[in-house]
């Protein structure tokens, strides 16, 4: 617990009155390190540190709380509102085709999270179309063909692996089939593969989805910000999607990542089941981040 | 005289800081950086190219020297079983290497023990045929154990070189799935007293400091004689494999740095260290 944790660095605050600079830099230097334990981004920690030294200064000590349990509370509130305080939801057109899509670096759980989107989705009583935009990965088609015969949805492919011409073909036949969802699955591809971030651009380009997004490991370390980056500078992405926090990894790089390109988190994912996504809670991955 | 060192602290903060972006970790990091306080104490040279020289050495030897594979490669078949959390690469590794073995001359067959997955038996078929490796596989929902067991049983009766076992993609904190790798590895055992010879544990150059965890809980399970670190194409650098090197003392093996089947390349722990500071 955090702000037992603190305690001990904080036991000569008691009887002191106010936080100050003085008398919390040693809890401060507890906090980066758990932070930093938690794979936060180095540059974003020290940002965090900053804004949390600036709201705890000047603070009165009151005889009813300890000074740990409120640098905690201060600690805990602004993670808080920095993970999530612009929790959005899908956006979904009230008429007309929907086109959704899923980016991200190689194996974060793209596949799996669209086959968890179409679940979720047909259960509002959508006419649901995946499409195999990943024409490199040995059998991704094939994955994404097992994972919709789950759950008694069409996945739309083509013969020839291009990327482009899957996407122009699946709109094309999504309207003459009166579909009126489309979740796109694309390759994995590396943030620094010019060719691959030139194709996803195109692709943006071609369907003008309704939302795209970024699907990340939770147990990424501190790379998070650069791939988020560039794929942000890239697609502009609507959304992240926080993978496999059914495992231990604290996931840190969340905070990193919204920091950095300041979008929302909107789903998470905790298990490989279709029926594992969750909405995101910022409250949940403070705690967790904190250990 | 030995004053405490005044090594420039800004110089050593960039540093630091260029240490744990690289996911090194932040104990680790004070540890090494107060190493190279030490040892500069009674250096005369003290300018950062010495400083980082001296971190670079202490990195380096953080790496465990491969001792001889001479003995296990010979075992007819060599056994190689493949581990590792979700998504890391297990299976892109295991036509890679299938590849390698080939080109050197070997029979190879692989077996497709991830019978969980969507199409992971299709996948690793697809990587097979690009290596000319022969496949075991069973249809979806078999025991992985029997796939195990069916591969090794194949590759002693049909004289193969080269027997390799992919497995599915496992948290290390899903109790139930690290039980099932325990069984898969008892089979394997039954079957082949000795083997696997070799298992390798494959990490992806991005993940942060939960790699030591993955490392400490797939060892509590099989013995883990070597790493794979995949995804070194990208920007991430791998850097939490210095923990579990300095905790565990495990070799790494090969490192991926791409999606082709010659993408796989012999670890080098110079080119490794200095890749950090690149
Ligand atoms: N435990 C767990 N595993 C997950 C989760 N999401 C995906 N996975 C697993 O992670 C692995 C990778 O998932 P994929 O959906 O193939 O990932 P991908 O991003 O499509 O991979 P590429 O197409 O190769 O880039 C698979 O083994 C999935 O079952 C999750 O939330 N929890
Ligand atoms: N850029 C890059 N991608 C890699 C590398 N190794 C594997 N990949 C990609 O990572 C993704 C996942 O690879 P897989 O071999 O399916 O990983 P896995 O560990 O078998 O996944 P699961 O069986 O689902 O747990 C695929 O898109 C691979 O092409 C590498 O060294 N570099
Ligand atoms: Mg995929
Ligand atoms: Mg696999």
């Amino acid at each position: 617990d955090l702000s037992l944790k603190l305690e001990t660095a904080l036991k000569k605050v008691r009887g002191q009155g106010r936080l100050t600079e003085k008398n919390i830099s040693d809890s401060l230097r507890e906090i980066r390190r758990i932070l930093l334990d938690a794979d936060v981004n180095y540059k974003v920690a020290k940002e965090f540190i900053e804004r949390v030294t600036e709201k705890a200064l000047g603070k009165e000590v009151i005889a009813s709380i300890s000074p740990g349990q409120l640098i905690t509370k201060i600690i805990f509130d602004e993670l808080v509102v920095l993970l999530g305080s612009d929790r959005s939801e899908l956006k979904i057109n009230a008429s007309g085709i929907t086109t959704l899509m899923a980016v991200g670096l190689q194996g974060s759980g793209k596949t799996t999270f669209c086959g968890k989107l179409a679940k979720r989705l047909k259960e509002n009583k959508r006419k649901i179309l995946l499409v195999a935009a990943d024409v490199y990965r040995p059998a991704a088609i094939e994955q994404l063909k097992q994972l919709a015969e789950k759950i008694g949805i069409s996945v739309f492919s083509i013969e020839q692996p291009d990327a482009r011409k899957t996407v122009k073909e699946a709109l094309k036949f999504a309207a003459q089939q009166n579909f009126d969802t489309l979740i796109f699955d694309t390759a994995g591809r590396l943030h620094v593969d010019g060719e691959m971030m030139k194709e996803i651009a195109d692709i943006k380009e071609i369907v003008s989805p309704n939302e795209i997004l970024f699907v990340v490991d939770a147990m990424t370390g501190q790379d998070a910000v650069n791939s988020a980056k560039t794929f942000n500078e890239t697609v502009d992405f609507d959304g992240i999607v926080l993978t496999k926090l059914d495992g231990d990894a604290r996931g840190g790089a969340a905070l990193s990542i919204r920091s950095v390109v300041g979008k929302p988190i909107k789903f998470v994912s905790n298990g490989e089941k279709l029926d594992s996504l969750e909405v995101f809670h910022p409250d949940r991955l403070a705690s967790r981040i904190l250990g | 005289f030995t004053g405490k060192i005044k090594i420039d602290d800004e110089t050593l903060e960039k540093l630091e800081e260029i240490l744990i972006s690289a996911d090194i970790g932040y104990e680790l990091v004070e540890k090494i950086v107060e190493n190279v306080r030490v040892k500069l104490k009674s250096e005369k040279d003290r300018s950062n190219i010495s400083i980082i020289n001296t971190i670079k050495d202490e990195l380096t030897q953080i790496f465990v020297t491969e001792k001889s594979n001479e003995e296990k490669i010979d075992k007819k078949p060599y056994v190689i079983l493949i581990v590792g959390v979700n998504g890391v690469g297990k299976t892109t590794t295991i036509g890679k290497l299938a590849y390698n073995f080939k080109r050197s001359g070997a029979k190879v067959i692989v077996g497709a023990a991830d019978t969980f997955r969507a199409a992971a038996s299709e996948q690793l078929n697809i990587w097979a045929e690009r290596a000319s490796a022969d496949l075991i596989h069973k249809q979806s929902g078999a025991d992985p154990s029997s796939v195990a067991f069916d591969t090794i049983k194949k590759a002693i009766d049909e004289k193969y070189d080269v027997a390799m076992i992919d497995t599915a993609g496992r948290l290390h904190s899903k109790t139930n799935l690290m039980s099932e790798l325990d069984k898969i590895k008892r089979a394997i055992n039954k079957v082949l007293p000795g083997a696997p010879h070799d298992t390798y544990l494959i990490l992806d150059a991005t993940v942060g400091q939960n790699a030591l965890i993955q490392a400490k809980e797939f060892i509590k399970v099989t013995d883990i004689t070597g790493l794979v670190i995949t995804k070194l194409d990208g920007t991430a650098k791998g850097g939490s494999v210095f923990q579990i090197c300095n905790a565990q003392k495990i070799p790494i093996k090969y490192i991926g740095v791409g999606e082709r089947i010659d993408d796989l390349q012999k670890f080098d722990s110079t080119s490794f260290v200095e890749a950090i500071f690149g």
